[in-house]
């Protein structure tokens, strides 16, 4: 998904 | 991919750069105490998921090392800040953290703790240079290392734009709230980084307008 895509940046 | 890299890169070697002068120099003359301490409120808060989500080795140990870094920052600045007879650190950064925790109340990916302070963190982290800024201009110039400091710290959120515009085309992958804080971010630099390549780049010595 969109979110997890962007939480695995820091 | 490249960008996401060399901007992790930048703000790893900004921290290392801060770390350094303080030691080397034994003085936190020119740093910001205040917003050092925002920035390991900003990793405290959006890396909470540290307990409950794995995503990779690196991101996990990059967490660990920004949050750890954060804290230990803030406490050899307190030690050597004592000695500063004036400390021009005056920023008033309730008035970044109280808009910051309001702007996560409207905008998030769900009204729960855990995304509230995560988009509170992205917020917060966009405009948690300003007392450094604020010190900066008050102070008229500036140590190189603390320039090249904050220019090390600007450059890795800047980098994440191309990085979002890379991910967007490679993945189909965006995050407008994300993406909106980054830019914010870098536009906060952007008088800095116009300053940081006139004087410094060509060599001339450093004030802000």
């Amino acid at each position: 998904s969109i979110l997890s895509a962007i939480k695995d940046e820091l | 991919n490249i960008f996401r890299i060399a901007g992790d890169l930048s703000h790893l070697v900004s921290i290392f750069i801060l770390i350094n002068t303080i030691n080397v120099k034994k003085s936190a003359q020119g740093i910001s105490l205040k917003t050092n301490i925002l920035y390991a409120v900003v990793f405290v808060t959006r890396y909470v998921d540290l307990l409950y989500s794995y995503t990779s080795l690196y991101n996990t140990l990059m967490k660990i090392f920004f949050i750890s870094s954060s804290i230990y920052t803030i406490v050899m600045l307190k030690k050597y800040s004592k000695n500063i007879q004036q400390y021009n650190d005056d920023f008033k950064i309730e008035y970044l953290i109280a808009p910051s925790f309001v702007l996560g109340l409207i905008f998030n990916h769900g009204f729960k703790f855990s995304e509230i302070l995560w988009s509170f963190s992205l917020w917060l982290e966009s405009v948690s240079i300003l007392p450094q800024l604020f010190m900066l201009q008050k102070s008229g110039e500036s140590q190189l290392l603390t320039t090249h400091y904050i220019f090390a710290l600007g450059l890795y959120r800047a980098l994440y734009i191309p990085n979002w515009i890379y991910r967007y085309f490679a993945e189909g992958r965006f995050d407008k709230l994300a993406i909106t804080t980054g830019i914010i971010q870098t536009l906060v630099y952007s008088d800095f980084f116009y300053v940081y390549y006139q004087k410094v780049i060509k060599n001339i010595g450093f004030s802000l307008p």
